[in-house]
């Protein structure tokens, strides 16, 4: 599982 | 983009809709906590620092400038259109409870060590509980107008719609951000008593009222 952030989400 | 996201900023653009046309319509901003908007305007704007430098799409764009400016527009009619109708003397929460502890767990929990991420992790952490103020005050007054309570509700519901969306992208994209997770899920568990009310009372066509 990647840990990513969600930076495309308001 | 999946639906559920979708549904949930759809959730988030009603709720600011719902409360400038409340505001708008009966001329007063009563019952609405000043603090809570004005922690909503540092969410946005320590968030959404990444218009200047990341492009994501036109939507991201436009709805990141809506809510910075609804937002800002949210405490202008507060503090200067209507300001007699609003009453700092029952808006009491003490916010620096919440922006000390947001600010210290931002420096501690971030993807990358620069300012614009370390104020992203904060912005997360503060919209986790910048509604307290206004829970606060409505737990106080015992009552709310039912506009309000649609305001709230639809609050409430934009992130508990992103709580599905991030299981989809775990499923779909195989991403998990444990910063935004562990902050939604504390967000909207913050509702749950507002939302029983609200279910139990509000859509039965009762007035919100909180038991004595």
């Amino acid at each position: 599982t990647g840990s990513g952030s969600v930076h495309d989400e308001l | 983009m999946n639906l559920f996201r979708l549904f949930g900023d759809m959730s988030h653009l009603a709720s600011i809709l719902i409360l400038v046309h409340k505001i708008q319509t009966t001329r007063s901003c009563r019952g609405i906590s000043f603090k809570t908007q004005a922690l909503y305007v540092t969410v946005f704007v320590s968030r959404y620092l990444d218009l200047f430098y990341d492009w994501v799409s036109l939507y991201n764009f436009f709805m990141k400038v809506f809510f910075i400016s609804s937002s800002c527009y949210i405490l202008y009619l507060m503090k200067m259109k209507f300001r007699p109708t609003n009453d700092p003397s029952i808006d009491t929460f003490r916010i620096e409870y919440l922006l000390g502890p947001c600010a210290i767990l931002a420096l501690i929990f971030h993807y990358k060590f620069t300012v614009t991420e370390v104020l992203w992790s904060f912005s997360i952490f503060l919209e986790s509980v910048a509604i307290l103020p206004q829970l606060f005050m409505l737990q106080r007054t015992g009552e709310a107008e039912t506009i309000t309570t649609h305001y709230l509700a639809a609050l409430g519901a934009y992130r508990a719609f992103y709580i599905p969306n991030w299981i989809y992208r775990y499923w779909t994209e195989d991403i998990v951000d444990p910063i935004a997770v562990t902050s939604g899920i504390v967000q909207t568990a913050l509702y749950l008593d507002f939302f029983y009310v609200y279910f139990t009372k509000v859509l039965q066509g009762q007035k919100f009222e909180l038991p004595a």
